[in-house]
């Protein structure tokens, strides 16, 4: 899920 | 989400507003650089290549495809668009931007997270990003009126990359290992890249004269 935090930013 | 990031992606989503209601309502488009635009549209391009493939959340998606489609519709007007294309200055929109991508595309290569085609593909995006603008400062610099409108557009694009380091401040002090140095760094040095126009946008602002930047 850490790869998540900033690929869910735009 | 938190408030710093909502307010930059409103902001940013502002700044193509602003240009496309611009371009659509003047049907002009004097003073801005097509280079920086299609910069953007590929900047969009390879940022969102997971659009389809990892879904996030409903607002992730809905503004991915706002800026998919703003960027590429821009630069359709300013490309095909009869009346809008004849209010492009291609003599004076010269930067020629293979000298901000190949070097972006070599570090991202060389400097990213993963080395996966996503991943260098994102990394490159952020970099990208960081020196599309210049295309368009400089054009500012040459053509030497800035109209308000262009002006807004600019200080909206620098003021949102802004607020998305208040967003990482944020989250690196709320997220444990919330840690993204490539993200971070390429982020400040785009928002520096506009210190100097903001400067001068405030100047104009407060002495409530024309916006003039120095040759």
């Amino acid at each position: 899920a850490e790869e998540y935090s900033v690929k869910d930013e735009l | 989400m938190n408030i710093f990031r909502l307010a930059g992606d409103m902001t940013h989503l502002m700044s193509v507003i602003v240009l496309l209601l611009k371009i659509h309502t003047i049907k002009s488009c004097a003073g801005i650089s097509l280079k920086t635009q299609e910069l953007y549209a590929l900047v969009f391009a390879t940022r969102y290549l997971d659009i389809f493939t990892d879904f996030i959340s409903l607002y992730n998606t809905i503004m991915k495809l706002i800026f998919l489609a703003s960027s590429f519709s821009i630069v359709w007007y300013m490309r095909q668009h009869k009346i809008v294309r004849r209010s492009y200055d291609k003599d004076q929109d010269t930067f020629r931007h293979l000298f901000l991508i190949l070097p972006c595309l070599l570090l991202a290569l060389f400097i990213n997270e993963k080395f996966t085609f996503k991943e260098v593909m994102w990394t490159f995006s952020l970099f990208l990003e960081a020196v599309a603008i210049l295309p368009q400062l400089v054009l500012l610099q040459r053509t030497r009126n800035i109209d308000n409108l262009t002006g807004q557009y600019v200080f909206l694009l620098g003021a949102y990359r802004a607020l998305y380091i208040l967003n990482w401040i944020y989250r690196y002090f709320t997220e444990p290992h919330y840690v993204h140095w490539i993200t971070w760094i390429s982020g400040l040095v785009q928002t520096l890249l506009y210190a100097d126009f903001f400067y001068y946008y405030f100047n104009s602002w407060k002495n409530n004269v024309k916006l003039q930047l120095p040759a």
